[in-house]
């Protein structure tokens, strides 16, 4: 049964790199039910962030931000920092999709603050490029001039001409 | 489902691009 699991998950990933999204969702929901059973708490975590984004794909973003908040929540029980990060940078480009910048920057700024702490520099850059498109969105011109700034010098430091 | 309709945000689209080889593997 186990083994199951593990096959079902890589079913999963080989058909989401097919650009299978249904097919990989389906397989994903079976590892999910699998992870459940045996109370594997990491391989829950991965098939949540699988599903969210398979969903991505198929343009189910409201279906994606609740698997992205299901891997939030694991990653914090599991105290992986790095994969809560990635969940909230997540999120927040999930919202950005579905509209709402409000909460796009919410969780922008909750990867911001996780990234400083890591000393994620790529990150820490990657959220403030985000967090100076939100502020745009929502009319908000000097905070976003502020974040775009900070973005600047980060890519300058980091070497990123692009 | 839900139309794509903000890919002239950059940096969502940069993510989506990456996203589209990224997997949790077993």
């Amino acid at each position: 049964r186990a083994a199951q699991g593990r096959a079902y998950g890589n079913l999963g990933n080989t058909q989401y790199l097919l650009g299978n999204f249904t097919e990989a969702a389906t397989f994903h929901k079976e590892r999910l039910a699998i992870a459940k059973e045996f109370g594997d708490k990491a391989a829950e975590r991965r098939a949540y962030s699988n599903l969210g984004n398979a969903h991505i794909f198929l343009g189910r973003f409201d279906v994606a931000a609740e698997y992205y908040k299901k891997t939030l929540q694991l990653a914090r029980q599991l105290r992986d920092q790095a994969v809560e990060a990635q969940a909230c940078y997540s999120l927040g480009n999930t919202y950005t999709l579905l509209q709402d910048y409000e909460r796009a920057a919410e969780y922008h700024l909750r990867h911001l603050l996780i990234a400083q702490e890591l000393a994620d520099r790529v990150g820490e850059g990657r959220a403030c490029w985000s967090l100076g498109n939100a502020y745009v969105s929502m009319g908000s011109p000097a905070q976003a001039l502020t974040f775009a700034k900070k973005h600047l010098q980060i890519s300058q430091e980091i070497g990123d001409r692009n | 489902g839900q139309r794509l309709h903000l890919m002239q945000v950059d940096s969502v689209q940069r993510w989506m691009e990456d996203l589209k080889l990224m997997t949790e593997c077993e």
